[in-house]
């Protein structure tokens, strides 16, 4: 079944919240967020990125972030560590 | 929408707190009026929640990884590759592209023009007060001036006696005038500031929301398996005389409570004035008998977190900060009105209007603003340019996001539905 998709990202200089993690300029960037959703869910991998030739490294993955809309309207609670999510986190990735 | 002309509103900031998408606060009447007359996307997203990415990014049809403008920086053309972006497409077809207000970020990222000349006809107009916009204009409680968030102004006492999306309305209005006895068709893009920060509005808009009506986001809190990485500490908000005053720690916060509720009062104000200018744009269309000859693309560049997950900016890729309004008023198509003279868009007051009004067409798709290039060039009857290839960056034309006309067809078959069980009678069903 056809499925619409949208995708966002955003990117951050550090793991942890610093002065430019809102707004970092390209040659801070470490770090890329990449989102895609659809309406049951939203899927987010945090990944190694080299801002000296626009590469994101799936294979080095920071942090992860999944919730189901169903139940977590607000994307409040983060299943991505959730093992009973596993099944669609594999389906996804 | 073969040959038609092209009005696109483009908000700053602006998530879908509005009636058409079922917010019962706001007052939004304006728009929810456009809404009654388009096709209304419920979910749709920008591809990056920061001004200057994402509005390069609709604009060339491209994503951020391809314009490789991931902050304020640098110009596409020169850094990543000379794409063509939707005014130029239209221009190269025939069009006199305008450019009123913030349809691209200013600065670096638009080469310092807008863009121009490549993408529009004319030179960009940018209102006189723009240049205020940070300045101390806000009225404290000891009388003195500050650079607050939180900023209901006497537009009287402004710089220049206006502000900034004022003036772009009455451009905008005037050049639809001149437009009107033009015989060529035109793309005018109408970018709108608020409600961007500093919230600085009309101190009357406060009257339509009451702070003992304001609630504080239904999760006001960090959420506690959010990963540090994805959280961001709105240093834009931190940097504010009045926030600053209350020596919020950092990263997390939180705002005291009672502040959080005066930014989302002041969010809704903004909102509702600028629900007022939209409307007399609109109005303005009808006046000039364009509105049977004009598609109107209404969106924004990203969302606003009003304090949902302990946020007040958009930097993230939460759907609060990353969900945008998007509608399309196809005359003829998305409306039977085309053709019958009368008035399609009259002013509303929303100081006085209380109806709400359903959009006739709803697509709960999950859609991108990088689709809007190509959905534009299809409604438009212009050839849909070709989807770009894995690499891109030497191709001038294509676009990373597909038409979504697609969408409009069911669309227009519920609203028909709708009708033929009683319920195009929008009272009625609301």
């Amino acid at each position: 079944k056809e499925e619409s998709v949208a995708f966002s990202q955003y990117p951050r200089p550090a793991d942890i919240p610093q002065w430019n993690s809102d707004k970092p300029k390209l040659k801070e960037i470490r770090i890329m967020g990449y989102s895609m959703r659809t309406i049951d869910y939203r899927y987010t991998v945090w990944v190694r990125f080299n801002p000296e030739n626009f590469s994101a490294d799936f294979e080095d993955v920071h942090a992860g972030e999944l919730y189901i809309m169903e139940t977590d309207p607000n994307q409040d609670n983060n299943v991505y560590n959730n093992t009973l999510h596993s099944h669609l986190l594999k389906k996804i990735v | 929408g073969d040959g038609m002309n092209v009005l696109f509103i483009v908000v700053d900031d602006l998530r879908p707190v509005l009636g058409c998408y079922g917010d019962k606060l706001v007052k939004s009447p304006n728009i929810d009026q456009l809404a009654s007359q388009s096709i209304v996307f419920s979910n749709a997203y920008a591809q990056q929640a920061v001004c200057a990415p994402s509005r390069v990014s609709f604009l060339t049809g491209r994503r951020p990884d391809t314009t490789r403008l991931y902050d304020f920086y640098s110009y596409w053309r020169v850094h990543a590759g000379n794409y063509s972006t939707v005014p130029q497409y239209f221009k190269e077809n025939g069009y006199m592209t305008m450019s009123v207000g913030k349809v691209f970020h200013p600065g670096v990222s638009s080469n310092y023009s807008d863009d121009y000349p490549y993408s529009w006809s004319i030179p960009p107009f940018h209102p006189s007060t723009e240049k205020y916009e940070n300045d101390k204009t806000c009225r404290g409680k000891d009388g003195r001036l500050y650079a607050n968030l939180v900023c209901p102004v006497d537009v009287t006492e402004m710089p220049g006696g206006t502000l900034p999306d004022i003036q772009s309305t009455e451009e905008a209005m005037r050049l639809l005038n001149v437009m009107k006895t033009k015989k060529q068709k035109f793309f005018l893009a109408v970018g709108y500031h608020k409600p961007h920060i500093p919230l600085r509005y009309p101190q009357e808009f406060l009257k339509l929301y009451p702070l003992e009506n304001i609630t504080l986001a239904p999760d006001p809190w960090v959420p506690e398996k959010l990963p540090p990485v994805a959280y961001n500490p709105w240093m834009d908000i931190r940097q504010r005389d009045d926030v600053k005053a209350l020596n919020v720690s950092f990263p997390y916060g939180p705002l005291p409570d009672e502040f959080q509720r005066l930014i989302r009062q002041s969010y809704y104000a903004a909102v509702s004035y600028l629900d007022m200018q939209v409307g007399l744009l609109l109005n303005a269309l009808d006046d000039v008998g364009l509105s049977n000859s004009t598609i109107v693309v209404f969106t924004a560049d990203h969302g606003w977190s009003l304090g949902e997950h302990g946020e007040w900016a958009k930097y993230s890729n939460f759907d609060v900060a990353t969900r945008v309004p998007l509608m399309f008023y196809v005359p003829g198509m998305t409306t039977s009105s085309a053709g019958q003279g009368g008035r399609v868009f009259p002013y509303l007051d929303p100081f006085s209007h209380i109806l709400g009004v359903v959009p006739q067409g709803r697509s709960n798709k999950m859609v991108e603003l990088v689709s809007l290039f190509s959905t534009l060039a299809e409604l438009a009857g212009l050839q849909v340019p070709p989807a770009c290839p894995g690499t891109s960056l030497h191709v001038a034309l294509c676009t990373e996001g597909a038409s979504i006309v697609r969408y409009f067809k069911s669309s227009e078959q519920k609203a028909q539905k709708k009708k033929e069980d009683g319920c195009d009678d929008t009272n009625r069903c609301y």
